[in-house]
């Protein structure tokens, strides 16, 4: 009786946890689209940006890159290999097949 | 007894796959609250300051960044019509996309830390759909929607 | 059918998820460990 009476249970639990995933898919559809038209919108386009003391106070000390690409643009980055003179070599590659790459230095002495 | 064992395993695969769509529609909520209160700061600072920054000292979204100590040496081969580039550095480095940047100049409130006042919570909320407030809720005090709503009756 | 041995990890602009770029901090993080 306990067993019938927990596979009850279970059933309707999964029922439920169907209907909430059903409700966050939705949900996730929709503030997407959501997202894609407040970033279109043509005002909301113009004060979309940052300052590059925005950007220094968040990365404190550091030598930072600014990188503006084409949407589709590939970033690669090969796993750290040690070099011939046994340093470890560190290396991005970016292209793009649509556009060129812009890229800012900012905060180096 | 199998079935039940049957139904529990699928009952604990459908919670985690919960789990990880609440998560991606919080990251989702996290970057439109972002988006919309820089656009809303640089609204207020172009007003206050009587006409948009230079250009040259601001950079539009989207963008992303890399960050590396001030000690790396950098080299950077560039194609003549700046499709490809090709960056060596001597030493390690970190990406973070524009979103992120976002989040270090607080403009998501600490929502992601769960930690975020009550009058930044109110102003979280208006820049989202009123049907998802219940989830900015749940984010600024870093509770788990497990211990909630429909799972904890059941528990 | 064998799998290409991965030598890099790819990021795409407007096409890749932030979790992407956490991960090639991770590989640049542990490759510095070792």
């Amino acid at each position: 009786k306990e067993v019938i009476e927990k596979l009850r249970h279970l059933k309707a639990e999964i029922e439920e946890l169907e209907l909430k995933e059903k409700e966050l898919d939705q949900q996730k559809l929709w503030l997407q689209q959501s997202i894609k038209n407040v970033m279109d919108d043509s005002v909301n386009n113009r004060f979309s940006y940052v300052s590059h003391e925005d950007i220094c106070s968040c990365f404190k000390g550091d030598t930072l890159l600014a990188i503006q690409a084409p949407s589709g643009t590939q970033l690669e980055v090969p796993i750290p290999e040690l070099g011939q003179n046994g340093q470890k070599k560190y290396q991005i590659t970016l292209r793009s097949r649509s556009g060129p790459i812009h890229v800012l230095l900012i905060n180096k002495d | 007894a199998q079935e039940c064992q049957n139904l529990e395993m699928e009952k604990q695969r459908r919670m985690e796959r919960i789990k990880q769509k609440r998560a991606q529609l919080q990251e989702l909520l996290l970057q439109q609250i972002a988006f919309k209160n820089l656009v809303q700061r640089n609204q207020q600072n172009e007003q206050q300051n009587q006409g948009a920054p230079a250009l040259n000292s601001t950079i539009k979204l989207p963008f992303i960044i890399v960050n590396t100590s001030k000690r790396t040496v950098i080299d950077c081969s560039i194609s003549s019509d700046k499709f490809e580039y090709l960056f060596n550095f001597d030493n390690a480095f970190e990406i973070h996309d524009d979103i992120e940047v976002l989040k270090r100049m607080g403009m998501s409130f600490g929502l992601e830390s769960g930690k975020c006042s009550p009058e930044d919570l109110r102003l979280a909320k208006s820049l989202v759909p009123k049907a998802l407030e219940g989830y900015i809720t749940d984010m600024s005090t870093g509770s788990s929607w497990v211990n909630q709503g429909l799972l904890c009756n059941s528990a | 059918s064998c799998l290409t041995p991965r030598t890099a990890l790819l990021y795409k602009f407007n096409g890749s998820p932030s979790k992407s770029l956490k991960d090639i901090n991770n590989m640049i993080k542990q490759g510095d460990q070792r």
